[in-house]
């Protein structure tokens, strides 16, 4: 640069070893958190246990195959009309469910989405992974409620309902996009559902919490477009 | 591209990888281990302003139209990636949860002069 005009990288390259070094993590650090719109590390007060994580990441990847090849789509993984360039940028949030009260027929689960994410994306589509441990052989109906603040915020209203009937052990899936869309968009951040069953079922899910087969919510997220005026 | 190497002065890509466990971040990035932050550094004297393929940007035409007409006119000419591309994060959000994402234009694979 011409004499007497700061030069940005000439700038850093004039600092001693040691200060460039920690010029370029503080930048580094900055640059990763403004990126996922955080106002600072987040501190994990509970980390998802390897196996809970690795089970959710299979079931993902099966019910995408399954979806795709139900749709005729590549099962790659791609979409195929997604063009690639976009530059928007895409989200894949785990919920893992926190355990919320429950009774002899009932239990409710609750799923948190952060304020951050809540902000800047929309929802492209969530599901809701169960795993069935039944008492016994025949059918067991199961009724699924998706509960949400209401705008007080002081009581929870059924956001929907819906009847299952549970054959045998294992995983089941429900869509829960429209519930977390209108989540996100009151800004609120946190999902209830409550399953109930009949008297001598005791609980649906595996006794125990078993780790690798404990409910969660799978999103698909976008970063909101900002507002575009189109100028003429 | 050149990658910076010795006391090279000339416009090139310096390597920087920052690693999450120095910096006491492993805990809440799951995935990667680190960030390549690499970046472009270094002079770009006229002659290589806007040689075909250093810097492949529009830039380089209306330079080279400059050169052709009027040497003194033409602008300084600065080192800047020429390439970048995503990093993909596994991580924790604040409620422990955990999101995958690829942040676009975060990792410069290649610098050029403008």
């Amino acid at each position: 640069a011409p004499k007497g005009v700061w030069c940005p990288a000439c700038g850093l390259a004039a600092l001693a070893p040691t200060t460039q070094r920690d010029v370029l993590i503080a930048l580094a650090k900055q640059s990763i958190l403004s990126k996922l719109h955080l106002p600072d590390r987040p501190n994990i007060t509970q980390p998802t246990s390897r196996g809970a994580l690795l089970t959710a990441l299979r079931r993902m990847r099966a019910q995408r195959t399954d979806m795709a090849i139900s749709q005729g789509m590549p099962h790659d993984g791609s979409i195929p009309n997604w063009h690639p360039g976009m530059g928007v940028q895409e989200y894949e949030i785990l919920s893992f469910a926190e355990s919320g009260s429950s009774t002899s027929r009932s239990v409710r689960l609750h799923f948190r989405f952060t304020g951050e994410l809540a902000g800047s994306t929309e929802i492209l589509q969530a599901t809701l992974y169960l795993f069935w441990a039944v008492p016994g052989p025949g059918t067991h109906p199961v009724t699924v409620r998706l509960l949400q603040p209401d705008l007080t915020g002081l009581n929870r209203t059924v956001a929907s309902e819906t009847r299952l009937e549970v054959q045998r052990a294992g995983w089941a899936t429900l869509d829960v996009g429209r519930a977390v869309q209108s989540l996100f968009s009151q800004g609120s951040q946190r999902l209830t559902v409550e399953l109930e069953v009949a008297e001598d079922w005791g609980s649906p899910l595996l006794a125990g919490h078993s780790d690798s087969h404990w409910p969660f919510v799978a999103a698909q997220a976008r970063a909101r477009m900002p507002h575009r005026v189109q100028r003429r | 591209s050149i990658d910076c190497s010795g006391d090279s002065q000339m416009c090139c890509r310096k390597e920087f990888f920052v690693d999450f466990k120095e910096i006491g971040w492993e805990d809440w990035i799951i995935q990667p281990e680190g960030y390549h932050m690499n970046y472009c550094a270094g002079l770009c004297p006229l002659h290589m302003a806007g040689i075909p393929g250093l810097a492949a940007s529009f830039h380089t035409a209306v330079l080279n139209l400059l050169k052709a007409n009027n040497a003194d006119a033409a602008v300084d000419s600065c080192c800047v990636p020429t390439q970048r591309r995503p990093l993909s994060l596994l991580y924790y959000d604040r409620d422990s949860n955990i999101v995958k994402t690829d942040i676009p234009d975060m990792i410069v694979d290649a610098c050029g002069c403008t």
